[in-house]
């Protein structure tokens, strides 16, 4: 889902 | 990935490396909140436990463990290696009035009831108050260490960078995450008055010192 993008950042 | 995130992350991990370095070359954590570390431990903690389960990039996983290493290290040398120098008396922020708070929060507002999810959700409301116990005790004290300064100004600036970030990959990349963005306001508002501190002062050479 879009959000889980997001979970690629620290 | 973006120059901003780049550089925000760089920032972050240059403040990070600077408080370890301060402590462990000077052998004192005089000044440093043990408080607002202990936070920070557990805002990677909770944040990072997707490290073992979804494999983003080597460069993620490096950060984040350099992140939580540096985390748990700074922690025990403030209150183990170093405990003697730690001062105790003026890192008096309760920081209950923090977690409870945030957690409760984290459950209300989050993208997914998932137990990951929350935590990672936890993780973002946490951050943006960690600082608090750190800059409530330079104004019990009325100073800081130049060194610290620095350490703060790294650290501010890496989430200031971050809503640069947002903003790229809002318009680049059509994403961006309210719960995240909302913290990183509140998370660089927190630093305002300590910027203007730090541009006014510490960079004319002078030391940081608050009026009493």
């Amino acid at each position: 889902d879009e959000e889980g993008k997001l979970k690629d950042e620290l | 990935m973006n120059i901003f995130r780049l550089t925000g992350d760089l920032s972050h991990l240059a403040a990070i490396i600077i408080l370890l370095l301060k402590i462990w070359k000077s052998r004192s954590c005089a000044g440093i909140s043990g408080k607002s570390q202990i936070l920070f431990a557990l805002v990677f903690t909770t944040r990072y436990l997707d490290l073992f389960t979804s494999f983003i990039s080597l460069y993620n996983t490096c950060m984040k463990l350099i992140y939580i290493g540096c985390a748990y290290a700074t922690v025990y040398l403030i209150y183990a290696k170093f405990r003697a120098t730690y001062d105790g008396n003026h890192d008096s922020f309760r920081v209950e009035f923090l977690v409870v708070p945030v957690g409760g929060l984290s459950v209300l507002i989050n993208h997914d009831f998932s137990p990951l999810e929350i935590l990672w959700t936890f993780s973002i409301y946490l951050e943006s108050v960690a600082i608090l116990p750190q800059l409530f005790m330079i104004s019990k004290t009325g100073e800081a260490e130049t060194i610290t300064t620095h350490y703060l100004f790294c650290l501010g600036l890496y989430r200031a960078l971050y809503l640069f970030n947002w903003i790229w990959r809002f318009y680049f990349e059509g994403f961006f995450d309210m719960i995240a963005i909302v913290a990183g306001v509140v998370q660089t508002v927190l630093y305002c008055d300590f910027f203007y501190l730090y541009v006014t002062k510490v960079l004319k050479g002078k030391k940081l010192s608050l009026p009493a």
